[in-house]
């Protein structure tokens, strides 16, 4: 399983 | 970056800020969910352990621990300071209800089985019914003061915000999150009946109350 997009969100 | 995202920011720290200054001005946290903010406080605790593993952006640091300090003086206020003015009786949303499908839906659907990856997942579920025992004190009360419905409102313009900046996202960068976009979806829909009312009445200088 990959892992997901880069959290750059808050 | 783009417009709505940092709108949406802004329209979340606004939120925090106005459910601060009513807690503070009053000295009172009457009408106020503690669950909801608790479950708030969790939220942005399992969400920003990143904080210890990336760097992002000065903003990106920034912005989470001034998140986490306002949830954590919030939960203070309602729990501590102002305790006697806090109206136990009516938040009364049994929290299990929420997180034990939350807990159970972060293990099994997820980007990948890591202890940081399910605590993010988690706070991204929870984060989608955490308002949930809010307004379920106000359907009790049948009633909300005005500052408190401006909270909601900014609370609830940052999720639709953050909607727009995903469908933003997703055609300029190709960025898509099935997870925070499906969550913030559901999040958004809990707003909706909220901002039919606030419009419907708030906005015309009429307080919040239910038939």
């Amino acid at each position: 399983e990959t892992e997901g997009p880069v959290k750059d969100e808050l | 970056m783009n417009i709505f995202r940092i709108l949406g920011d802004v329209s979340h720290l606004l939120a925090m800020i106005i459910l601060l200054v009513k807690i503070w001005r009053s000295k009172s946290c009457a009408g106020i969910s503690g669950k909801s903010q608790i479950l708030f406080a969790l939220v942005f605790t399992t969400r920003y352990l990143d904080l210890f593993t990336i760097f992002i952006s000065v903003y990106n640091t920034v912005m989470k621990v001034i998140f986490l300090v306002c949830a954590y003086i919030t939960v203070y206020m309602i729990y501590m300071k102002f305790h006697k003015t806090f109206d136990r009786e009516h938040d009364s949303f049994r929290l299990e209800f929420l997180l034990v499908p939350v807990t159970g839906l972060s293990f099994l659907e997820n980007h990948s089985f890591t202890p940081l990856e399910i605590l993010w997942t988690f706070s991204i579920y929870l984060e989608s019914v955490a308002i949930l025992p809010q307004l379920f004190m106000i359907s009790k009360t049948g009633e909300a003061e005005t500052i408190t419905t401006h909270y909601l409102f900014f609370l609830g313009l940052y999720r639709a915000l953050y909607l727009a900046n995903w469908i933003w996202r997703y055609h300029t960068e190709n960025f898509y999150d099935q997870i925070a976009v499906v969550s913030g979806v559901v999040q958004t829909i809990f707003y909706c009946d909220f901002f039919y009312l606030y419009v419907t009445k708030v906005l015309k200088g009429k307080k919040l109350s239910l038939p």
